[in-house]
């Protein structure tokens, strides 16, 4: 099985 | 304060089938150059930008920024209210708590006339890079909607690969293995079914395919979808709406084994 990355390690947040 | 009409309500509906699976309530971000949602689900694995520009409406009007606080459950209650020709007219004021959605059907002999309760939604909004993908894939809607739906038939992860040929989507779980692969095209006759690949780089990623049948919600919206990736990075999944805006998905990979 693999990972789920989450977006918040590819997407700034403000 | 904001007055929006659309020529028909199934435009609104649609785009609400489009996103409601993956998120509960979401700010509609209202100013004069249109109406934009950026929302993501509760997990932040995946993310919705939706952008319905000023002129895809006739008429506009917003004078000023405008969050609109939806639950989207609740909208979707009042938008079942609306006939799929009806035309639609959405209003607020701008220290209102309410938006006032107005169904009219083509003939104009009924009218009816809701309020849906705004509310205070705490958004935080992601910076995405503008970003050159290695790969850019346009093909048919209904062709990845089916693709996703038979392939979760097999497992819950899809793997990706694209390649000067091709694209290739497989899958493999406890019942066995299947693949699609859609070669670069081709179909001439009918433009709608063909694929066509612009690539730096080959690519090779793997997605939950439970996301991916979410987006595949919009296919109703576009009969084209383009799939932008680059290995170990989200994939970008856009339907464009005509002379209206794009409806746009973002999808986290999954890494490793």
């Amino acid at each position: 099985s693999s990972n789920q990355k989450s977006l918040d390690d590819f997407f700034n947040g403000s | 304060m904001l007055e929006a009409r659309l020529p028909q309500a199934k435009l609104l509906k649609s785009l609400l089938e489009a996103i409601k699976e993956l998120v509960v309530e979401c700010n509609f971000d209202c100013n004069d150059s249109g109406i934009a949602v950026q929302a993501m689900d509760s997990s932040h694995v995946a993310l919705v930008a939706l952008l319905l520009r000023a002129d895809g409406f006739d008429p506009y009007r917003c004078d000023r920024n405008l969050p609109l606080g939806i639950n989207l459950t609740s909208l979707n209650k009042i938008l079942k209210c609306a006939g799929n020709e009806d035309i639609l007219t959405i209003k607020a004021s701008d220290d209102g708590d309410v938006l006032n959605l107005v169904f009219e059907s083509k003939d104009s002999d009924r009218i009816s006339e809701y309020e849906l309760k705004l509310m205070d939604i705490d958004s935080e909004h992601l910076g995405i890079p503008d970003t050159q993908y290695d790969a850019v894939v346009s093909m048919s809607s209904g062709e990845f909607q089916r693709i996703c739906r038979d392939l979760s038939q097999i497992s819950d992860s899809i793997v990706i690969d694209v390649t000067k040929e091709g694209i290739k989507f497989s899958a493999s779980g406890e019942v066995g293995n299947g693949s699609v692969t859609l070669k670069q095209s081709g179909s001439v006759d009918r433009e709608d079914e063909a694929t066509t690949i612009e690539l730096q780089q080959a690519v090779s990623l793997t997605f939950s395919l439970k996301y991916f049948q979410y987006f595949t919600k919009a296919t109703p919206l576009s009969s084209r979808v383009v799939l932008s990736m680059s290995n170990d990075v989200p994939i970008l999944v856009e339907y464009k709406l005509d002379n209206l805006g794009y409806v746009r998905y973002y999808l986290a990979p999954k890494i490793g084994d």
